[in-house]
């Protein structure tokens, strides 16, 4: 009822901003959007709310709209890496990710690179073996970049396909983890250059504002290719990823809406710009 | 940084005696946007917003401050008293074992914090059972073990019982051993999830547990508040628990879960050790809030 037909006036775009901001789009980008729609339906004279409604949706689907994919020859093997702040999704997040790339026919192999918190790679073993395909891990404690490492050369030997590899959550305000990931990065392309061919950060759908600063700061860190919005089968409606384009054009790649393995999808950006505005 | 900001807007007020409508409408504008830029949520900051206002307006400003400080300090004063009083003690319970149960959504804390609160009882000299009755989540029941053990905590897992029924034998077992409290570490659920928020209810009416804390990441925004009232409304939460305060976040969240439950925030995450749990200050949560 946000959006029911009728005139355009101050009510009306304070209600937008309060949809986007109660979206977590960001007040920033929220502001910026309002403002930008009014001199633009002012300019097509647009009269009615449904219209201007749906200029808004195609402007947010602009932002999001993710580049046409890469022509380029795809790497062999494909090493995608998986970052993110503590308890975002990353680990179950890697698990679907490695099961649609098996579904897919592609020989698959898991890394568990989180050496560091309570089970972590239990966690990883389970979804691995649940998604039928093979982890490759060493003992907790180890060095993450040495496991990569390895793992690199394993993987290379067993003619895998795709790698995906799982990291620790960490706080990008955490300058020796960040230091830690940098490290992993580097070791990651010296093992095989080029790779990791995507580093994905893994941000849960919940957060508000400080997801801008984990996009800029991890950014810093490591070149992110994409985002996975994950927790979007909550109430929460993942606005952030609009705010963080403000600030850097990296695309969503894709959604979680759940906690079972197949629980993952490709990102539908006028379905979500849709939905965003309720 | 806020007073300052509130200073450019409202520098022109110089030497003024009392703070007009005005002014303080000028002021409450940047006061809203810190606000929401803090994450705290929308109809949370409105009300906020009216309430300041109403005490802002033809107040004396004071010699020593500016105009601009005279409404941050009455805005950190307001805040602050939303925020509560500091009250980080579990409450026990005049049988002991007490329960304590951690809720929450996914991902949010409980199974680190569920240990950390272990350590801090044990600090107050009390003995505490872990009990692990997440049985979905893979590696669960094994992560909250391998915490437990790292501090060499009392740890109860049940063999393929359901959640409700773990908990009743680790309340039992508690009991037996003389333990003063049994921690209830409960498996990450969507508040839109009916079965898994009937789960606790059953876990709840099964353990009348002493404290139902839900455990809250700091970096969440909007979306607080609906998380918050559906789980204050599914099990009558006694506390929150706002974990991962040592990144960057503003933490807004605190005032719109405080508003929306009336619970007390009894403890900060601040650290992904078994130690970093501090006991939550309400006037650094607010400073931290207006940024
Ligand atoms: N509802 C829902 N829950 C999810 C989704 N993705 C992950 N989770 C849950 O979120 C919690 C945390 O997931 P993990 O995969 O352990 O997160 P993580 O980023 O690896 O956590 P750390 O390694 O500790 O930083 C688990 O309970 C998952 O089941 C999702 O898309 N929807
Ligand atoms: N930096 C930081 N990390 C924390 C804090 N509390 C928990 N974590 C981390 O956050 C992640 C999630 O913690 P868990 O204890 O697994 O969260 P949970 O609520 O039990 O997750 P589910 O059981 O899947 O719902 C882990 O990587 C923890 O180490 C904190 O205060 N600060
Ligand atoms: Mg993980
Ligand atoms: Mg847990």
């Amino acid at each position: 009822q946000l959006f029911r037909d009728g005139e355009i006036d101050d009510a009306f775009f304070e209600t937008l901003e309060e949809a986007l901001i109660t979206g977590d789009v960001g007040v920033g980008a929220a502001l910026q959007l309002v403002e930008q729609l009014r001199r633009e339906a002012g300019r097509l004279r647009t009269r009615r709310r449904e219209a201007a409604r749906e200029l808004l949706v195609v402007k947010i689907t602009a932002l999001l709209e993710n580049p046409p994919a890469e022509t380029l020859p795809a790497a062999k093997p494909l090493v995608i890496l998986l970052v993110g702040v503590n308890g975002s999704g990353k680990t179950t997040t890697a698990a679907k990710l490695a099961y649609r790339y098996r579904r897919d026919g592609r020989r698959v192999m898991l890394v568990a690179g989180d050496t560091f918190r309570a089970a972590a790679i239990d966690q990883l073993q389970v979804w691995a073996d649940r998604a039928g395909v093979e982890l490759i891990r060493q003992q907790p404690g180890s060095d993450p970049s040495a496991v990569f490492f390895d793992a690199l050369n394993a993987a290379r030997a067993r003619s895998a396909d795709v790698i995906i590899g799982d990291t620790a959550g960490r706080l990008h305000t955490k300058t020796n983890l960040m230091e830690e990931l940098k490290k992993i990065n580097r070791v990651i392309g010296r093992a095989l250059p080029g790779a990791p061919h995507q580093v994905l950060l893994v941000i849960d759908a919940t957060t508000g504002h400080n997801g801008i600063n984990q996009a800029s700061r991890f950014n810093e860190a490591v070149p992110i290719t994409g985002l996975i919005l994950t927790k979007l089968d909550g109430t929460a409606r993942g606005g952030i990823v609009v705010g963080v384009q403000d600030i850097l054009k990296i695309p969503v790649c894709y959604v979680g809406i759940g906690e079972k393995i197949d629980d993952l999808e490709p990102f539908d950006a006028a379905a979500f710009a849709r939905a965003l505005l309720g | 940084h806020l007073a300052e900001k509130l200073q450019k807007t409202l520098r022109y007020l110089r030497g003024k005696g009392k703070l007009s409508e005005k002014d303080v409408d000028l002021a409450m504008r940047e006061i809203r946007l810190a606000l929401l830029e803090a994450d705290v949520n929308f109809k949370v900051v409105k009300d906020f917003v009216a309430a300041v206002r109403e005490r802002a307006v033809g107040k004396e400003v004071l010699h020593s401050l500016t105009p601009g400080q005279q409404v941050v300090k009455i805005v950190h004063q307001e805040l602050t008293a939303l925020m509560g009083r500091e009250q980080s003690r579990l409450l026990a319970s005049t049988a002991p074992p007490a329960a304590v149960m951690l809720v929450g959504l996914q991902g949010s804390g409980k199974t680190t914090t569920a240990v950390k609160l272990a350590v801090h009882l044990q600090r107050g000299g009390r003995r505490a059972l872990l009990a692990a009755a997440d049985i979905y989540r893979p590696g669960a029941i094994r992560q909250l073990e391998v915490l437990s053990e790292s501090v060499k905590m009392p740890f109860y897992s049940g063999a393929n019982a359901r959640p409700v029924e773990i908990c009743r034998q680790a309340l039992k077992l508690a009991s037996r051993e003389g333990y003063d409290y049994v921690i209830l570490d409960t498996a990450g659920r969507l508040h839109l999830d009916e079965a898994m928020m009937d789960e606790l209810k059953e876990i709840k009416a099964a353990v009348k547990p002493a404290e139902a804390l839900l455990v809250v990441d700091a970096m969440t925004g909007q979306d607080a508040v609906n998380a918050a009232a559906a789980f204050h409304r599914a099990v009558g939460l006694t506390g929150v628990i706002l974990t991962k305060l040592d990144g960057d976040t503003r933490g807004g969240a605190a005032l719109s879960v405080r508003s929306v439950t009336g619970c007390p925030i009894k403890f900060a995450g601040v650290g992904e050790k078994v130690d970093a749990l501090e006991p939550f200050h309400p006037e650094r949560m607010a400073s931290r809030i207006l940024g």
